[in-house]
């Protein structure tokens, strides 16, 4: 299969990189917890933490997309995004998942779950957005 | 002389999707 993709995803997903928190601590990203990402958002000064709910999970073995739809926030906003299927999203209590984990872990090197419907992601927002 | 080379340090936000629409009023 042609690695062209993986040129795509950014290089922080590569296992071994190094990520720092909003405390200043470093870590590995394949070592990154829940509890990091709640409290750097905490200790963040202008980002909030929101539950991304997978609902649905369109792909197939002859693309290297996938289309995502989320629910996202308390409101449940509709969000569709198209990433590669080897894009890592981190689901609570979970850890790195994607809806390849084998590519992701043959590209990256970073261990990842099956990506499923009903997975609770990690995403962000701006805490001033009205 | 081996100078060292530096490690790329990446911010823990750049990890994370911004999935959020802007919400309405």
């Amino acid at each position: 299969p042609p690695v062209a993709a993986s040129n795509q995803l950014p290089p922080y997903f590569m296992k071994g990189s190094i990520i720092q928190l909003a405390n200043g601590e470093l870590k590995r990203v394949e070592d990154l917890k829940t509890e990091d990402f709640i409290q750097s958002a905490e200790i963040s000064s202008d980002l909030k933490i929101d539950s991304s709910t997978v609902e649905r999970v369109e792909g197939s073995h002859t693309s290297s997309f996938a289309l995502l739809q989320f629910a996202v926030g308390e409101h449940r906003t509709q969000v569709s995004v198209e990433v590669l299927v080897e894009h890592p999203f981190f689901v609570f209590g979970k850890g790195w998942s994607s809806c390849c984990p084998e590519r992701t872990s043959q590209l990256f090197g970073l261990p990842c779950s099956k990506l499923s419907v009903g997975d609770v992601c990690i995403s962000l927002t701006l805490k001033n957005l009205k | 002389n081996v100078e060292p080379r530096s490690v790329p340090v990446f911010p823990w936000h750049s990890l994370v999707p911004f999935l959020a629409p802007s919400q309405p009023d």
